[in-house]
């Protein structure tokens, strides 16, 4: 463990916190992409199957919890609970066109073809790119809640993060996964535009509106 | 420079 993937997993968790807070407290899901939240939850569902065959750690394993049971809380929120303000007709993303890409891509390049292993990268890929609905539903209403924006920005620093301790990884241990490199990198280029928007706008107190 | 076998990373 080292600092820079502390701190990307200390956004990470944030992030997910902040998302949870915003739909309870405010008991809206409005401007939410319940897409992008199931997108999520087949990361960590694919990711975390050695939860319980495979023990790294307590902090590997508690956070690995927290990130399953949140995952699937905020659905719950969003598709049952508080339903009536899921905002549907700005949630439009063609999820298929990321998952089946995904799936063909984890077969063409992987490290072995274990189902763990398969699983590992085919939630790396979909990881990538699960953002994609959250951020097509904010270029479609032009603009996003403040909180949510901050969600958005821990999202984006956590995967940030993970690169710079993936750098460190490589001059330290000689460590790299060219696999979690490239779709971390690709990851987070996605938010490049959004991070601008957020620092340019929202850092500076105005509303986080999408420039007409 | 190899990956580990044991994936540490969440």
């Amino acid at each position: 463990m080292n600092i820079f993937r502390l701190l990307g997993d200390i956004c990470h968790l944030v992030a997910i916190i902040v998302l949870l807070l915003k739909i309870w407290k405010t008991r809206s899901c409005a401007g939410i992409s319940g897409k992008s939240q199931i997108l999520f939850a087949l990361v960590y569902t694919t990711r975390y199957v050695d939860l319980f065959f495979t023990y790294v750690s307590l902090y590997n394993s508690v956070m690995k919890v927290i990130f399953l049971a949140s995952s699937y809380a905020t659905l719950y929120l969003i598709y049952v609970k508080f339903k009536a303000t899921y905002d549907f007709n700005h949630d439009t993303f063609r999820i298929e066109f990321l998952l089946i890409p995904c799936v063909i891509l984890s077969l063409l390049i992987t490290h072995d073809y274990s189902p763990v292993e398969l699983l590992w990268t085919f939630s790396i890929y979909l990881e990538a790119v699960a953002i994609l609905p959250q951020l097509f539903m904010v270029s479609k209403t032009g603009e996003a809640e403040t909180i949510t924006s901050h969600y958005l920005f821990a999202l984006g620093a956590y995967r940030a993060l993970y690169i710079v301790n993936w750098i460190y990884r490589y001059y330290t241990e000689s460590f790299i996964d060219g696999i979690a490199v490239v779709a971390g990198i690709i990851q987070t280029i996605l938010y490049a535009d959004f991070f601008y928007l957020y620092i340019t706008k929202v850092l500076k107190g105005k509303d986080f509106k999408l420039p007409a | 420079k190899a990956k580990p076998a044991q994936k540490d990373e969440l």
